[in-house]
């Protein structure tokens, strides 16, 4: 399975609709410090189904949200989409592209979408689950924590090859 | 169970041996199991020599060794079972220009297998990239993405 | 004492302000006592908005925005009472070009009172500095120390 | 007062003598990714009397005595020598140069001097409280600490102020 494009929209500094389009391979992102690079990792770990505001920076959940600027009033809403090839279950070698979208109202929980029809986040999970995605544990290395892997304790260490194994 | 544990700790840590002689140019790293009687449990402790070097404990290591350390375990699992996918971000700030470099194509030799989102400062890295986004904020507090050239790219690190 | 407390407090928020607008063009910063009427015990709270942003907790600010942010604190205290010397070991490792030539301008006006010895790979700290030492390791896992010009030093890095 | 020269052996990497010599204003170190940088930097910090081997990236004391490579042996001892000028209690107005060296052999505790003399931590500890140095909470900020200036609970923080007041 592969990521195809992200679209973020009200999603931290990203107030106006952006997307990246991704190619296989490596994509790098730059940028002076507080562009928002790291909020597009933020956004993807998000639209995943990220449970916890403080793996994204924040105290709440609602800190996702745009927040404004001295030009710009806060929203109302956060938005991000992800669109996925994965196997096709009902043809067998194919792919079909699926799209995962999160949404969350300031006073209000999150909503997820599969190709446009709501779900839970459990829909969500069992999907990418399906894909040997789930919740890997070493799919996002933020910024900082690249010694974590190190300085772990030996036995939450062994997590990381359990995934694996 | 604990035969599928066993065969994915064996062949990770032999990838694990392999790939930080690489990137380190010799010395020696290894995992071990805190109790080889216990396979379903027991915890996993990592040792790691640069070459040259005695092999003492991680902390002493400096920190651009922590990073191509922890890089090069990382790596070595996903030689066993990909991630569809691998955010990093800014994995090579610790690091100087040559191991930069060497860092960089660590992740080109892994993206047959895995896509990866790598967030960077570093120009290395940034030549090695099949696509390259540049994020910029020329409305102060509002991100907005621009596909950009590497030459482009230098401007905006 | 509360007098001797609340003085050093009133200057240090005055000048992290002061410091954090410089190297941010524009924003600001500021300290809270979490509790006035208890100046023997009460916490310090820290409140940072770069310029045209709004301010909200310090934990969203990026990783180049956090080590700038704690850089002008640091240089505040300073301010109202300098440190001898000062170790800054990588602090500089997060930030982008443009900043971390801000980052050399702030410790190059600090210099009088205090003596720093900075650890970086970064070329325009490196520029920054009266003396310039590299570290080898020619023989290896053996430090050696050679007093270095800068066009060396961009070897070394 | 100012640091004048700061000499190593059998220090972490810094198997042979080597001596730096500072300038005023400001001195940058640099060298590849485990050079012995930080080392330095360890070495200050411990001959000024740090106590804790943690702080110093060891399990314990005996970690900073040079471990060896493949090709040399493990040495039995290290020593840090820091030169300083400082104010001369006996003229006013005028300095001198101190010695301060820490020397710790593999399997006892740790020896000082001050300009020759042996002398106890307690000595070191005045004679730096004289100079406005004492244990200077901010006199180090080690790799990928700084960030802990601004994580620091509120009240911990409050201590880097009351060390200036
Ligand atoms: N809810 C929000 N609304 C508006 N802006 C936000 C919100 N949350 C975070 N931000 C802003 O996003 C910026 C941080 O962006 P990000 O962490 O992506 O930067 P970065 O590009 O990774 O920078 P660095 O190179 O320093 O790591 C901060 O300035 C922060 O104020
Ligand atoms: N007691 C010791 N004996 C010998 N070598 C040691 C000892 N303690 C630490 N070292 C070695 O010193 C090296 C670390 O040095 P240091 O942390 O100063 O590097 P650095 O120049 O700061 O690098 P970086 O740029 O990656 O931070 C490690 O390779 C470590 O093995
Ligand atoms: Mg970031
Ligand atoms: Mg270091």
């Amino acid at each position: 399975m592969r990521l195809i494009a992200l679209e973020l929209h009200g999603f931290k500094s990203f107030a106006d609709p952006q997307k990246l389009s991704f190619p296989a391979g490596m994509t790098a992102v730059v940028g002076p410090n507080g562009c928002g690079k790291s909020n597009i990792s933020d956004s993807l770990a998000w639209v995943l189904g990220e449970q916890r505001a403080s793996a994204l920076r924040g105290a709440e959940m609602a800190d996702v949200v745009f927040a404004g600027t001295s030009q710009r009033k806060p929203m109302g809403m956060a938005e991000v989409k992800l669109t996925l090839e994965m196997p096709d279950p009902a043809l067998p070698g194919a792919t079909r592209e699926v799209v995962i979208s999160r949404r969350l109202y300031r006073d209000s929980g999150s909503e997820y979408r599969i190709n446009g029809r709501e779900g839970r986040l459990k829909d969500v999970q069992d999907l990418l689950m399906d894909t040997g995605m789930g919740t890997r544990a070493y799919s996002f290395i933020q910024q900082g924590q690249i010694d974590l892997i190190l300085s772990t304790k030996p036995k939450d260490r062994r997590q990381l090859l359990e995934e694996a194994a | 169970s604990e035969e599928r544990f066993k065969e994915a700790f064996d062949f990770i840590n032999a990838r694990f041996t392999e790939v930080f002689r690489e990137v380190f140019g010799g010395g020696t790293a290894h995992l071990t199991l805190q109790d080889p009687k216990d396979l379903l449990e027991c915890g996993i402790e990592i040792t790691a020599q640069p070459p040259g070097k005695s092999a003492k404990a991680l902390t002493l290591l400096s920190g651009g060794e922590k990073a191509l350390t922890a890089i090069s375990l990382l790596f070595a699992i996903f030689h066993f079972k990909p991630s569809p996918f691998c955010v990093l971000d800014e994995v090579d700030a610790p690091l100087d220009e040559a191991n930069v470099g060497r860092f960089a194509a660590m992740v080109q030799k892994m993206k047959e297998s895995t896509q990866f989102i790598v967030i960077t400062h570093q120009k290395p890295t940034m030549v090695a990239a099949d696509t390259l986004y540049g994020v910029t904020q020329e409305e102060r507090g509002i991100s907005r993405l621009v596909s950009v050239q590497l030459r482009d790219a230098e401007q905006l690190v």
